[in-house]
């Protein structure tokens, strides 16, 4: 649909000689609409709008600028802006030293499929991955995990009826420092904003483990409260990358937007499938292409 | 006086803003604010209407004519009932689909829990045999809740899976079966027809599309293909404790006309409860 508003943008733009203010106000309902319907949030939509609005107004086009052009330049800009820069960026892996990566996010997110992503991916590039399951709640969550990374030799640390989250992935920590391994990643339950003693026992959890990195793990389809769950997850551990999943559906993927506007972190890479290879780099340009149809 | 169409505009934006960021899809929020504006263009209105509060109860009428005309809310043991009168000796038959990670497998060990409390027979069918952790997964919430299940082995063929499940229920006097399947992309080829075999052999009564709460437009674009493609009878929306707005639960029943029978509040398995239009109106309303 937002292609389809694009070419309506177009179309209008096209047919006028000039850009006139009536038909700025319809090309930026057009957008709006498009925009809303790709699960942009509707404060983020609002603020697209002004800005367009602004920039348009204000810019003094010399002769022979193709408006149409123009137009979709700023829209472009915006929502690139939005994503952090134009520029791919990875998890940050410093030699040397244990890396651990936290995995967090809402129930059903994709975050123990993520683990097992994550650790195929830098597996593959040579260094040594270890994962421990701090998932105490979740009905087979360890063997979920085992299951994903089997045929990968990659080992997976767990305590099978184990109840306190923050000793496990102590022992955990230390059952794999001692292997020297690389990288830890920790699968944790999946919680939102409302459960209150979950966001707690994830900031006792962060505290404990005191990771290199905080990674939230997000729906692709997640509609107007990806801010206010991002934004939670936030105020309670600092969130520095994002991973967003299920990308290989219909979803446009705005709620994503909102996610880094909550917590000033970027999106690092995109599931796009169930597999453990379904995992790539973030590409903030083919991202806003998909938002934009 | 005259409602002039700047001022109608005005308030309906201010209050599409509203309806949007509660969740409700665009296409929906355009529906219901369309209707009010084209009955109320150019009507007569009192000299000192508060026009913003007059069209708020416009939407709350709109919102309870969605949810409650011409769709009715049947409970599950009147259907189940129903077939266990009609064909005795066979079970009624529940087949539940949606894409990955809504709480299929934790809304059927839930509605299993609901209904065996409720005095009926329940078997599980184990029909995920794919994703890592999922025969575990049920096995563990069967033998938490004390209720049979059927599984098979990674790789088996779901559908002969449901079989096996139901003609087991047939021959030990099950009243009920839930058939529990993977997750999956309604973009996915592939695994909609597996689900349109599944449903083909197992000749499920009742077709059940799991949503999550929280998705966005993107819940119509799903449910949309599942009912073109597969075919489902009613919705089951889990997490709705995470969107305490449920601007979802409109959209749903506005463009499908299908009753959601039972929202997902929490993890346990007490956290479900039956949708009822007038007990939502009221908490959304507020
Ligand atoms: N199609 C698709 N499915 C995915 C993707 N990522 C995860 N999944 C599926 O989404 C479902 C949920 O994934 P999980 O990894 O169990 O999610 P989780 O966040 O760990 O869930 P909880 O631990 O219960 O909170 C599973 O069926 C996964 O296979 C993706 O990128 N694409
Ligand atoms: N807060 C909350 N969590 C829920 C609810 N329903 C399910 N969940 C959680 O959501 C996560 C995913 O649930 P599952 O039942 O595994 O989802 P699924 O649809 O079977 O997932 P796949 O089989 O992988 O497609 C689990 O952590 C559940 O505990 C609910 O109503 N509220
Ligand atoms: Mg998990
Ligand atoms: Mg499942």
């Amino acid at each position: 649909h937002l292609s389809k508003a694009i070419r309506n943008i177009i179309d209008k733009v096209s047919r006028s000689r000039i850009v006139d203010k009536q038909l700025l106000n319809s090309i930026i309902i057009d957008l709006q609409r498009a925009l809303l319907m790709s699960d942009v949030n509707v404060n983020t939509v609002l603020q697209i709008s002004e800005n367009i609005r602004e920039k348009f107004e204000k810019s003094k086009l010399p002769e022979g600028i193709d408006k149409r052009k123009y137009i979709l330049k700023l829209i472009y800009d915006e929502l690139i802006n939005l994503l952090g820069g134009e520029y791919s960026e990875e998890l940050k892996i410093q030699t040397g030293k244990t890396n651990i990566f936290m995995f967090v996010g809402i129930q059903g997110s994709g975050k123990t499929t993520t683990v097992g992503k994550v650790a195929y991916m830098l597996k593959k590039r040579g260094l040594k991955v270890g994962i421990v399951c701090a998932d105490t709640f979740r009905p087979a969550a360890l063997q979920q995990l085992r299951q994903l990374v089997k045929e990968y030799n990659i080992p997976v640390y767990g305590e099978e009826g184990g109840e306190d989250a923050v000793k496990i992935a102590l022992n955990g920590i230390e059952h794999f420092r001692k292997q020297g391994v690389d990288v830890i990643l920790i699968d944790t339950s999946g919680r939102h904003k409302e459960e209150k003693g979950l966001l707690e026992e994830m900031k006792k959890l962060a505290s404990a483990v005191n990771p290199t990195e905080i990674i939230l793990v997000i729906d692709a389809s997640i509609g107007q409260q990806a801010y206010s769950q991002a934004k939670a997850f936030h105020e309670a551990t600092p969130i520095g990358s994002i991973i967003v999943t299920k990308l290989d559906g219909t979803a446009k993927g705005g709620g994503c937007l909102s996610a880094v506007a909550a917590t000033g972190a970027r999106i690092k890479y995109i599931g796009t499938g169930e597999r453990i290879w379904d995992l790539e780099k973030f590409n903030p340009p083919s991202f806003v292409r998909r938002i934009t149809g | 006086r005259t409602l002039s169409e700047e001022e109608l505009n005005r308030y309906l934006q201010q209050l599409s803003i509203e309806l949007i960021s509660n969740n409700v899809a665009v296409e929906t929020c355009d529906a219901i604010l369309s209707n009010i504006r084209d009955q109320l263009l150019g009507s007569k209105v009192k000299r000192f209407l508060n026009v913003e509060e007059y069209l708020r109860s416009l939407v709350k009428d709109a919102i309870i004519g969605i949810l409650k005309e011409d769709i009715s809310y049947p409970r599950i043991e009147s259907l189940i009932s129903e077939k266990l009168k009609s064909s005795p000796g066979e079970p009624f038959i529940i087949l539940f689909l949606g894409v990955n990670g809504v709480g299929k497998t934790t809304t059927i060990a839930k509605l299993a829990n609901y209904l065996r409390k409720r005095g009926y027979k329940v078997l599980l069918s184990c029909s995920d045999t794919f994703r890592a952790g999922a025969i575990e997964q049920l096995s563990i919430h069967a033998q938490r809740l004390n209720i049979p299940i059927i599984k098979g082995e990674y790789g088996a063929d779901p559908a002969s899976v449901a079989f096996n499940a139901i003609e087991h229920a047939k021959a030990r006097g099950f009243n009920v079966v839930l058939i529990d399947t993977a997750g999956r992309m309604h973009t996915d080829r592939n695994l909609l027809e597996e689900m349109k075999k599944i449903k083909r052999v197992a000749k499920p009564d009742l077709t059940v599309l799991v949503l999550d709460a929280l998705t966005g437009n993107d819940a119509i674009y799903q449910a949309d293909i599942f009912d073109k493609e597969v075919g489902f009878d009613a919705f089951i929306v889990a997490k709705c404790d995470a969107d305490d707005k449920g601007g979802i639960l409109i959209s749903l029943i506005y463009t499908f006309k299908k009753p959601i029978l039972f929202i997902g509040i929490g993890q346990s398995y007490d956290d479900i409860e039956v949708f009822t239009p007038d007990h939502f109106v009221k908490k959304i309303l507020e």
